[in-house]
């Protein structure tokens, strides 16, 4: 019942707001891309189009397979190459009023959901390590 | 009560058996590991010695940061480096005997864990995934 409680919470109530989130433009070149990718430490990131809307999702695994070569890698080839050529276009999305409970199911084979508004607009990231610790707080009481 | 009989499960019961693991060696090249993560997909995977104990986890983002230079990514240099270079040596780690509630919690900031037996050799992989499943189907009934 704290438990149900839990589940029942909205996901925006867990989300990262939009504004700290790390993404990526559509047009941006894959140098860029891997370039905040490994800064920034994650190893996927949503792509937001001008509208910020989800277009896809970017991982550091996509961007090296697109540069394995016979010979090696080619990195310089990452200059000439954008987001869009190798973005994965299954994008993980939640409707922001969905509940905690909606979030679970879908997190089984997601590490994050974007949450969008009415619009599909792009408000906020909802990642496992916000699920996990809130249903862990739960047990916990 | 379901809920409770859930998360005093043992781990052992859902976790990925040794031998369905993508691992490398502390010796292997930076090449074979950047391989064998690009070619599984995962972003991270352990690091086991001769003696199946754990001493590490080794990211992509961890090689693509050793090969960053001034003037691009030296990829050649990735042959002369060893996985024990560059990895980290935080292991997330869970004893066999443990239950589904400590793995909830050392899983809020991990998206993995090294299942280990008294002797501390590496006995399989604990997922968030599988974590998640089992508490969403706890919630469905
Ligand atoms: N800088 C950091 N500080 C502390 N812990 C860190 C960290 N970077 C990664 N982690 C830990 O590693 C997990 C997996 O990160 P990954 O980048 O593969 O997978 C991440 C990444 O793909 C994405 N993500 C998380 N936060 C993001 C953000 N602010 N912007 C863009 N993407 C984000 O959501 C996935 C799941 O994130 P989650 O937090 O559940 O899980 C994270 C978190 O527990
Ligand atoms: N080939 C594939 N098929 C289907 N889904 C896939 C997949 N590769 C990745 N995923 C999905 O993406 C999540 C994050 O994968 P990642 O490789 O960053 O993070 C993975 C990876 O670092 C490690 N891992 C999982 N299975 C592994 C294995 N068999 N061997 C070595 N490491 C593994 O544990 C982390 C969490 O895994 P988890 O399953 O919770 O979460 C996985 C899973 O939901």
């Amino acid at each position: 019942n704290r438990i149900a409680e839990l589940v029942l919470r909205p996901v925006t109530s867990l989300m990262i707001r939009a504004d700290n989130v790390a993404i990526v433009s559509p047009f941006h070149t894959l140098d860029h891309a891997l370039l905040v990718l490994t800064n920034s430490g994650y190893s996927a990131i949503p792509v937001l189009d001008r509208a910020s809307v989800v277009q896809g999702t970017i991982h550091t695994n996509l961007i090296m397979n697109a540069v394995a070569g016979l010979n090696g890698y080619e990195m310089d080839s990452l200059h000439d190459q954008t987001v869009e050529s190798v973005m994965s276009r299954e994008v993980p999305r939640i409707h922001s009023g969905e509940s905690m409970l909606k979030a679970v199911e879908l997190m089984i084979n997601q590490p994050f959901l974007c949450v969008e508004d009415d619009a599909g607009k792009f408000v906020g990231l909802l990642t496992r390590k916000a699920v996990l610790g809130t249903l862990y707080r739960g047990f916990r009481e």
